[in-house]
């Protein structure tokens, strides 16, 4: 999985 | 992943339970807005297409399923099985104010001018003022169910955590920052503010939640 980018919070 | 970021998402998930507890066990959506349980769908279902598409963790897509199931389930729930409960003419606010604006925002503020970037912007702006017709109407009526007001107060601090979570990634991770999702968050708490005075000095104490006349 790839490092979560802060566009990808929920 | 922080401590902010984590009891966020769990003060979220708690609040949908605690929303799906007080129907099912009042069996009664009363004092709930419809539009406001329907403007999550919308924000849900146009943030998550990403999940056919894009695999960023099992936590993350369990998450984003559980957001859209349970949203629908509640419009279920209010529109089928406790439908005689909705008193739509407390349930007023109008809606077209707040899709409208929040697609034009959308269609400016973006990262990329495609489908998928404009559906993600206009879902952030969207979320951040969602909770409008349900404040509006807990306004209308000037009281609320207890367990109505714990369920609003955990939609609140699962946006008030994002916070300390956004400055944590800031300071943590090379001065990250996501300008949209931070202005429109801080827009999304700041809305809270009113009802969380009411709650905290109210509710907590024991008393019942009332508006000055």
């Amino acid at each position: 999985p790839v490092k979560e980018h802060p566009k990808d919070e929920l | 992943m922080n401590v902010f970021r984590l009891l966020g998402d769990l003060s979220h998930l708690a609040s949908i339970i605690i929303l799906l507890h007080k129907i099912q066990t009042t069996r009664s959506c009363r004092g709930i807005s419809f539009k406001t349980q329907a403007l999550y769908v919308a924000v849900f279902v146009a943030r998550y297409p990403d999940l056919l598409f894009r695999f960023i963790s099992f936590y993350n897509s369990i998450m984003k399923l559980i957001f859209i199931a349970s949203s629908c389930y509640i419009l279920y729930l209010m529109r089928y099985r406790f439908r005689p409960t909705h008193d739509p003419s407390i349930d007023t606010f109008r809606v077209e104010y707040l899709i409208g604006p929040c697609f034009v925002l959308g269609l400016i503020f973006n990262y990329g001018f495609n489908m998928t970037e404009v559906f993600w912007s206009f879902s952030i702006f969207l979320e951040s003022v969602a909770i409008l017709p349900q404040l509006f109407m807990l306004q209308r009526t000037g009281e609320a169910e207890t367990i109505t007001t714990h369920y609003l107060a955990a939609l609140g601090i699962y946006r008030a955590l994002y916070i300390p979570n956004w400055i944590y990634r800031y300071f943590t991770e090379d001065g990250v920052v996501d300008p949209i999702a931070v202005t429109a968050g801080i827009v999304q708490t700041g809305l809270y503010l009113d009802f969380f005075y009411v709650y905290f000095t109210k509710v907590l104490q024991g008393e019942k939640f009332e508006l000055p006349a």
